[in-house]
């Protein structure tokens, strides 16, 4: 059972120590600032006010028994490169961080981080990409020329059957699953109905996707 | 072709903006911060210092022309609140904003705001999950049972055809594609044999999604 320590409780930081809570994880927290501490004690194993720069506080707190920690403190560049130092002083290898930016990314991954997050910059990319294609329809990207994506039906497909419909002659996708209201058939066959309001699970070519959901409009 | 405004370059703002411009938009931005508009300035169509709570110096941008507006302030919540109101005055209905908790969200939504982005909050949740199951795996969740996900094959699959392995039957899962190295094999067939190192992309319950997951490690 994994023991996780969460360096930084800023909204990253903190619905991570939260959610790793609510899965059952053992979660140690530490910030500077007390009232965060003190609002998120009961919400974790262990929530500690000290400065990561001290790694006499954090040895003292027990880091050197936790199997992985976060540093997600990202306004002082300082204090995110000194907690994570010092987590590696204390002897724990798997070590993940937060970013501020590109530059701040760069450094942590020479610093031999596992992995580093910069949620705002990504969300920002994928928002980007929604407003642009007018939708914001979840995507599972197979590669950079296909993916799986949920599309409505098109009001010329509803009351054909997929053999009718033919989509992967036509357009080059598999159907590989029907959401019908709130029901999914994920073993769709040729004979299957499409019918008004379905939501079809499809996979081909980007260029395939994009064509249908243009059309879907 | 839609013309876009972003209110505020924090990260998200700017990975949006800059983002947006790079997919052949119009984007315009906005942001008190003299160095932020200088710096972005020949990244985007237009870029302009300005106060989001003035009315008039939006108005003088020519922020009635615009068709969607991103409000991504949140460290001044009046800010990102008066950046909304003003947005609607002007007659903009398609607004987004980034919002800093789950009180700031409320807010936003009553204020009739489309859609509210919380980076930090969604990315902390998801790591948090990738943490307890040990993976950083592309998920497509299909409905609360059922997702998509791609999987390392398991040593005892090499050599076997998708008809020996009979995945379908054994664990209810539906191979609906094959990356062997880095080409993607989108219609899998029954005599298609399993290669070491090949990842295969299965569809299913979570619960023998899972029990994969853990077997190939
Ligand atoms: N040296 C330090 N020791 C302990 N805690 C610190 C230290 N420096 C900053 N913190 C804490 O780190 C937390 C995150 O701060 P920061 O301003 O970097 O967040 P952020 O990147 O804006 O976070 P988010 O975007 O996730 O909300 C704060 O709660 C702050 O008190
Ligand atoms: N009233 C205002 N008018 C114009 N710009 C503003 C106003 N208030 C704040 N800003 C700008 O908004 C930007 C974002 O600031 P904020 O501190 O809220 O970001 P943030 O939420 O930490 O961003 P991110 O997490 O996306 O990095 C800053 O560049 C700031 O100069």
């Amino acid at each position: 059972e994994k023991q996780f320590a969460v360096l930084g409780l800023g909204r990253f930081g903190e619905a991570l120590a939260i959610t790793l809570s609510e899965l059952g994880c053992n979660v140690v927290v530490v910030d500077k600032d007390e009232e965060k501490i003190q609002n998120i004690a009961n919400l974790v194993t262990y929530a500690v006010q000290a400065d990561v720069t001290d790694i006499n506080a954090l040895k003292s707190i027990g880091l050197k028994n936790v199997d992985a920690v976060v540093v997600s403190i990202t306004s002082d560049i300082n204090s995110s490169i000194m907690g994570i130092v010092n987590a590696q002083e204390l002897g724990i290898s798997e070590i993940y961080g937060k970013a501020n930016n590109a530059q701040h990314e760069k450094v942590l991954l020479k610093l031999g981080v596992k992995k580093v997050f910069s949620p705002e910059r990504d969300m920002g990319e994928r928002v980007a990409h929604n407003l642009f294609s007018g939708d914001f329809i979840d995507i599972l990207e197979l590669d950079t020329n296909h993916s799986i994506v949920e599309v409505e039906s098109l009001h010329i497909w509803e009351g054909k059957t997929l053999e009718q419909l033919n989509l992967r002659e036509k357009h080059g996708l598999n159907v590989i699953a029907i959401r019908t209201l709130d029901v999914l058939n994920a073993s769709p066959v040729a004979s299957d109905i499409v019918r008004s309001g379905d939501k079809l699970i499809v996979m081909g070519e980007n260029r395939s996707i994009n064509e249908i959901n243009k059309l879907s409009r």
